[in-house]
């Protein structure tokens, strides 16, 4: 999901 | 992870740690901005309640906990510990036109409507405008310390850095994610004029100060 790969940044 | 992302991860940690540094070792938050501080403690803690929801690695963990805890040490050196020099009269803009709009876009146009999600987004939005009060006030004073210029220039480099890496990521794993890029983008301008005074004038030995 889209959303969700951003989350390993910071 | 490539190499943009992870210099931008420690462009945005050197920023943070130069900030406090300065303030601790002059004893004095003189010519800070307490609104973008406080802003962007509001960003870390709005983005980083995933801490409490998901792991992803220990590195990440980890740079969260450092970022929320530095963005709180400095909030508290500014409006408690070193009071006293705070510079409450140049720090005159007012947060709440960012704040508001900025809640009212991340309801408007977001990934996912749930509330962790709408945090994120306002987080994000949050924090490409967050350095607005430090950029008036060094404008309506006319200066800054260089140490606050190398302070700038960290954490502008931090999310320019992360342009690249959203290019990289595009390319090699068809990743992308319209509201960090085009949030990443309004924050990399917001910082070109200040770019270009640092390198044309902090960088050639002279302290940065604008004409009256």
């Amino acid at each position: 999901k889209q959303a969700n790969q951003t989350k390993d940044e910071l | 992870m490539n190499i943009f992302r992870l210099t931008g991860d420690l462009s945005h940690l050197a920023a943070i740690i130069i900030l406090l540094l300065k303030i601790w070792k002059s004893r004095s938050c003189a010519g800070i901005s307490g609104k973008s501080q406080i802003l962007f403690a509001i960003v870390f803690t709005a983005r980083y309640l995933d801490l409490l929801t998901s792991f992803i690695s220990v590195y990440n963990t980890s740079m969260k906990v450092i970022y929320i805890g530095c963005a709180y040490a400095t909030v508290y050196l500014i409006y408690a510990k070193f009071r006293a020099t705070y510079d409450g009269n140049h720090d005159s803009f007012r947060v709440e036109f960012l704040v508001v709009p900025v809640g009212g876009l991340a309801v408007l146009i977001n990934h996912t409507f749930s509330p962790l999600e709408i945090l994120w987004t306002f987080s994000i939005y949050l924090e490409s405008v967050a350095i607005l009060p430090q950029l008036f006030m060094i404008s309506k004073t006319g200066e800054a310390e260089t140490i606050t210029t190398h302070y700038l220039f960290c954490l502008g480099m931090y999310r320019t850095l992360y342009l690249f890496n959203w290019v990289w990521r595009f390319y090699f794993e068809g990743f992308f994610d319209m509201i960090a890029i085009v949030a990443g983008l309004v924050q990399t301008v917001l910082y070109c004029d200040f770019f270009y005074l640092y390198v044309t004038k902090v960088l050639k030995g002279k302290k940065l100060s604008l004409p009256a």
